[in-house]
């Protein structure tokens, strides 16, 4: 848009079409746009810089609240990592695993994908590389099972976390979302507690259905936060924002490559810069 | 739903003659707002409302349809028209093996898709031979070799860089006889260089028949963005849309066909193997509507 804001309904249209493109829903773009003319119409907002401004800080707005850092207070901490197929799962669990190691903790996998093509092979292969335990049983075999071995062994042993992987599932399946609040139950009985961690991992590249993607695992299992994987590439992700303004569900960290060392916690003020890099 | 939000800015009365300057205004901006809703590309879709302008200017409703409906009817038409065209069956090379290249984003679903589409293959009385050129990902080799023995397919993979093991995975086909050779590559971004660079490697290598594009149907609006790179700098024939067994609109179906001007194959429409189909674009249209 123009040097001096000469705000007209093409200006209008190029903040939309931005806004659009980095995912942020067209209700919430929507939104910023209608806060936006009005402050325009009162004289607040003049220049190119004072819309950046704006509309920085209104996405700051959202974002700020939902801030969240990992809450890990018992022994063993018990982290689930759910989401739809693909996003970045069993990946981010190695990164989680060998950022809490650094920490000095004891941490324990525990294979809960049995269905999937290699996918025990696949958390055990990023557990041997960094050190880290897997406990798995045989492709095909009860979820729930591995998941009950996992924390009786994590518990006779002294670990501090375990960390569950689960197969990829799309929310829109009720059976496989069945089988997560059972897997849920089974820690629940163990531990006589809720999961430390219910981590729902989204993908930076997702479109609108990430919304859905978060109303439905939060409805199955409660969510107490969210990975948004693959920043490192084009996609902004603003899904997040969308997110984070519908559901109080801290956003925890963000995925920004595929080895071991890109985890970084979220940022509110990171990402709001980033969107407009 | 985009069909109701018309009714109520045209009315509910059954009417004869034209759309009006004033009806069409009206709904251009609500099917602007459904199809941004549906992950399709913004640019493609101020494309899309300006060409559905053109269609809509004096357009007669046809009897005993509603004016709604008439609309309705001319989006679908559009959409029918954007996203079809071009045959949904693999290119068979002139010289067997055929080379199929499956290529995309992380986690879009190629390695399931390749042995989706040699059990596709297997069915029509192919003999295609799954060849994994992913060197990266843990397990991913394991990944590819336990699909081929699910589905009884044969498998290659040696130890050596991916160009190498494509050229590899040829001559054993030709060994065999057998006449389709599947490449399984890494994902990777469209913007890492090097990873471009290693898929223009492996194509020169074996010289594809085809290079398909594997695309997650839940990609939102840098789907366009990706099929615009990918096509530039490596060279599309075709694409598969991936996890359409979700409630995804599926917009990004849109953005890739317009975008890489190549035809939508197949969709995968579950995890298991047999779930493969042929593309619809009907049925993909009336999603994207919703
Ligand atoms: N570029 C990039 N790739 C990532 C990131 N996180 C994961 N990936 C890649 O995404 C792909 C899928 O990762 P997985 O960890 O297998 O995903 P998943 O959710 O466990 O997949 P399923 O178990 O099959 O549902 C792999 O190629 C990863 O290397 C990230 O932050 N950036
Ligand atoms: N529901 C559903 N899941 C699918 C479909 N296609 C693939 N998947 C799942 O998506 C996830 C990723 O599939 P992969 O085949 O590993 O994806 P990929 O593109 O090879 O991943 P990278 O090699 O890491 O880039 C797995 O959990 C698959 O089972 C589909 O059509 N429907
Ligand atoms: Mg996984
Ligand atoms: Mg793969």
């Amino acid at each position: 848009f123009g040097e001096r804001a000469e705000i007209d309904s093409d200006t209008i249209d190029q903040i939309e079409e931005m806004l659009i493109s980095f995912d942020i829903s067209y209700n919430v773009v929507n939104k910023i746009i209608n806060e936006l003319k009005k402050d325009i119409n009162s004289k607040n907002v003049k220049t190119k810089e004072d819309i950046k401004k704006f509309i920085k800080d209104k996405i700051y707005g959202i974002l700020k609240p939902r801030e969240g850092k990992l809450n890990l207070k018992n022994k063993p901490s018990i982290i689930l990592v759910v989401g739809v197929n693909g996003t970045g799962k069993t990946t981010t669990i190695a990164k989680l695993g060998y950022l809490l190691k650094k920490q000095n903790l004891e941490v324990l996998f525990s294979a809960g994908d049995t269905f999937r093509a290699a996918a025990i092979e696949q958390l055990e292969a990023w557990g041997n590389r960094i050190g880290i335990t897997t406990i798995k049983q045989k492709q095909g075999s009860d979820p729930g099972g591995v998941v009950y071995d996992s924390i009786n062994i994590a518990i006779s042993k002294n670990y501090d976390v375990v960390i569950i992987d689960t197969a990829g599932r799309l929310h829109t399946k009720e059976n496989l979302m069945e089988e997560l609040k059972k897997i849920r139950r089974v820690i629940e009985k163990l531990t006589n507690r809720e999961p430390d961690e219910i981590l729902l991992v989204l993908d930076a590249l997702t479109g609108h259905n990430a919304i859905n993607q978060a109303k439905y695992f939060k409805e199955a299992i409660n969510i107490t936060g969210i990975i948004l994987t693959k920043l490192d590439s084009t996609a902004k992700g603003g899904i997040i924002v969308s997110i984070a303004d519908k559901f109080d569900i801290p956003i925890k960290f963000i995925g920004t490559g595929e080895k071991i060392e890109d985890l970084e916690p979220f940022d509110a003020h990171k990402f709001v810069d980033a969107l407009f890099d | 739903v985009l069909s109701d939000r018309l009714r109520s800015i045209l009315g509910k009365a059954s009417r004869k003659g034209r759309l009006s300057v004033s009806d069409i205004d009206n709904v251009l901006s609500e099917i602007k707002v459904a199809l941004i809703e549906a992950d399709v590309n913004i640019k493609v879709v101020r494309e899309f409302i300006e060409e559905l302008k053109v269609d809509l200017v004096g357009r007669e409703i046809a009897s005993g349809l509603k004016p709604h409906e008439e609309v309705v009817r001319a989006v679908y038409e559009k959409l029918v028209e954007y996203l079809g065209g071009g045959g949904s069956d693999l290119v068979v090379s002139p010289s067997p093996p055929t080379v199929v290249m499956m290529v995309g984003l992380q986690g879009s679903g190629k390695t399931t898709t390749c042995a989706k589409l040699a059990n596709f293959l297997k069915n029509s009385g192919r003999h295609p031979v799954l060849v994994a050129c992913d060197v990266y990902r843990p397990a991913a080799i394991i990944q590819l070799k336990v699909l081929a023995e699910t589905i009884n397919v044969d498998f290659f993979h040696k130890d050596a860089p991916p160009p190498e093991i494509a050229k590899g995975g040829v001559l054993y086909a030709k060994e065999r006889g057998r006449d389709f050779v599947i490449l399984d590559t890494a994902g990777r971004l469209h913007m890492d260089e090097f990873m471009m660079q290693e898929l223009v490697n492996i194509r020169d290598v074996v010289k594809p028949t085809e290079i398909v594009l594997v695309v997650d149907a839940m990609t939102g609006q840098e789907a366009a963005n990706v099929a615009k790179v990918f096509k530039e700098r490596v060279g599309l024939t075709g694409v598969i849309l991936t996890k359409m067994d979700g409630d995804a609109r599926g917009g990004a179906a849109l953005s890739v066909r317009k975008v890489a001007g190549v035809p939508i194959k197949f969709v995968g429409v579950g995890e298991k193997v047999d779930h493969l189909e042929r593309f619809h674009p009907d049925r993909v249209a009336g999603r994207i509507i919703g």
